[in-house]
């Protein structure tokens, strides 16, 4: 049996995609592809991001997320969220509560057989890790893509360069290391082990960008033909996304 | 030019 319940459905509202549900006693993880198997999205909610946890064995829910979708939206973002599920489940019960006017509501949503791979991966070593905050990363992202459909990250020591280059000009923005002593999450940290050249397609990184209301900052790992890591850190777990540099085959 | 590598080549399924 799981029993997971969120205080706020608002964090799970924003946390949706496609696919297998895989809930352990440490809590639940959620890994997709997109559909042109360019980019890996890595989701787990640990077990203390819920207010009340119990998975008694490993269960896998085949969620449809559209189907869920609506489901979220009958429920408050300040109502309490349950998630129940039976051992070997073929629906599962969502149930909203507003605990101020004593309102209780259920959905049942029916589960499918998702069948997706489940890919392993492993530590890596990178040439440079970048922490930043997360809405900096987003308008860096969104006002390059405006010139090009690649973004160049160039880190030599203590400086970082994202530069696009397309037909009607080019822009570049330079981040430095920089410490804010009274708002940690303002900070920039620069750790670079070998100076770094890499391009990613901004189609890709438009999309990891959604992370942003997940969390304050966003650590970029980053390595020479090696997929780079995009990571939001939660409360309890991580929104991890994974995307190959561009390079020539 | 410089292509796209699928995610796939990197991690393998389990």
């Amino acid at each position: 049996m799981l029993e997971a319940k969120f205080d706020e459905a608002s964090l799970f509202k924003k946390v949706i995609q496609l696919c297998n549900f895989n809930c352990t006693e440490h809590g639940i993880t959620v890994q997709a592809v997109d559909d042109s198997r360019v980019l890996l999205v890595s989701l787990l909610v640990g077990e203390d991001a819920f207010s009340s946890y119990r998975c008694d064995r490993n269960i896998t829910l085949g969620v449809d997320l559209a189907s869920l979708a609506k489901v979220l939206k009958c429920g408050n973002n300040s109502d309490s969220l349950t998630l129940i599920a039976e051992d070997t489940p073929d629906s599962v019960l969502v149930v909203f509560e507003d605990t101020e006017k004593d309102r209780i509501s259920e959905y049942s949503l029916k589960l499918m057989d998702i069948e997706s791979d489940f890919l392993n991966i492993d530590d890596m070593d990178y040439d440079s890790v970048i922490t930043q905050p997360a809405t900096d990363f987003q308008k860096i992202c969104r006002d390059l893509s405006q010139l090009s459909d690649s973004l160049n990250v160039l880190v030599t020591k203590d400086t970082v360069k994202f530069v696009a280059t397309g037909d009607i000009g080019s822009g570049s923005v330079i981040v430095k290391p920089f410490t804010d002593l009274d708002k940690s999450e303002n900070s920039v940290r620069v750790e670079l082990n070998k100076a770094v050249n890499l391009t990613f397609g901004l189609k890709y990184l438009l999309d990891i960008i959604k992370g942003t209301s997940l969390s304050q900052s966003i650590t970029i790992k980053l390595a020479d033909k090696t997929p780079a890591l995009f990571e939001f850190k939660l409360s309890s777990g991580y929104l991890r996304f994974y995307l190959a540099p561009k390079f020539d085959e | 030019s410089k292509g796209q590598p699928s995610i796939s080549r990197f991690f393998k399924s389990s």
